[in-house]
């Protein structure tokens, strides 16, 4: 475990938990895409199916679980969950591995609908811009990750995770810098 | 150099 990695599942998981105070705050879900939402739903249920498989750590499994579980309460989809489960729990170890990167390859994409909602309507709340702010950072430090553990292990992360890692960091990019030099001064998230 | 098995990061 390296300080990239922590922070950045810290911000992953706290991203979630932004997401949940604003929707008790305002009441309202208006701004936050639900496609994004459901996508990410998908690629939390196709990525951590390895938790019946294979075991790495108590730490990996929590947050496994966490991930799952929050994301689930999160946007009311235990049915879709319960169904996509069924489906896929019958499944041999090699079909886990596709659905891996099945699910690495989605998670690249999933914030494309919230992004191009907030590109339609040129703003967004300050507590959404932090939740986006916290998954955009979540994904750039794992890349500080991987770098970090290429030097310091004698593994590499998978190619698959190194390409779409840094696509979906990439799409950020706009983002970071109108959170940058917006909302952290106390603006509005607007685009210009 | 190998490559890490998938299940060990987020």
């Amino acid at each position: 475990m390296n300080v990239f990695r922590l922070v950045a599942d810290l911000l992953h998981l706290g991203s979630i938990f932004i997401l949940i105070a604003r929707i008790h705050q305002t009441r309202s879900c208006a701004g936050i895409s639900l496609k994004t939402q459901a996508l990410y739903f998908l690629v939390f249920v196709t990525r951590y199916l390895d938790l019946f498989t294979s075991f790495v750590s108590i730490y990996n499994t929590l947050m496994k679980l966490f991930f799952l579980a929050l994301d689930t309460f999160r946007v009311e989809y235990v049915l879709v969950g319960a169904a996509l489960f069924a489906l896929v729990f019958p499944h041999k170890y090699k079909v886990v591995e596709i659905l891996w990167s099945f699910s690495i390859y989605l998670e690249a994409v999933a914030i494309m609908p919230q992004l191009f909602m907030m590109t339609r309507t040129g703003e967004a709340d300050n507590i959404t811009s932090h939740y986006i702010f916290a998954l955009g950072g979540y994904r750039a430090l794992y890349i500080v990750n991987w770098i970090y553990r290429y030097y310091s292990e004698d593994k590499y992360s998978d190619y698959i995770a190194w390409v779409a890692g840094i696509v979906q960091t990439g799409l950020y990019a706009d983002f970071f810098y109108v959170y940058f030099t917006r909302v952290l001064k106390g603006k509005e998230f607007k685009l210009p | 150099r190998q490559a890490r098995q998938t299940h060990d990061e987020l």
